[in-house]
């Protein structure tokens, strides 16, 4: 799903 | 270190135990291993450190897996 892709990316981001 | 630069300059440790962080939450540890290893390789971990990153965050198994339909 392209959402949860998005999610993932988002949650990344956010740690780094 | 220049700003332009930042992508390059993330340091692999860093890189790691921000995988770590990411393996662990529900949402992610929900998701098949096989997608969470893909994603992690599209951030450009090689597979060596997805590995340690799963050892690191102990969810290196597929939990999806573990709850069989009753």
């Amino acid at each position: 799903f392209a959402s949860q892709e998005k999610f993932f990316q988002e949650l990344f981001d956010s740690e780094l | 270190t220049s700003p332009l630069d930042m992508e390059n300059a993330i340091p692999r440790e860093k890189l790691i135990s921000t995988a770590v962080k990411f393996l662990l939450n529900p949402r992610v540890h929900q998701s098949p291993l096989a997608t969470r290893k893909l994603f992690l390789k599209k951030k450009g971990l090689t597979d060596e450190e997805i590995e340690l990153a799963l050892q690191q965050s102990g969810t290196a198994t597929d939990e999806s897996q573990s709850s069989g339909p009753s």
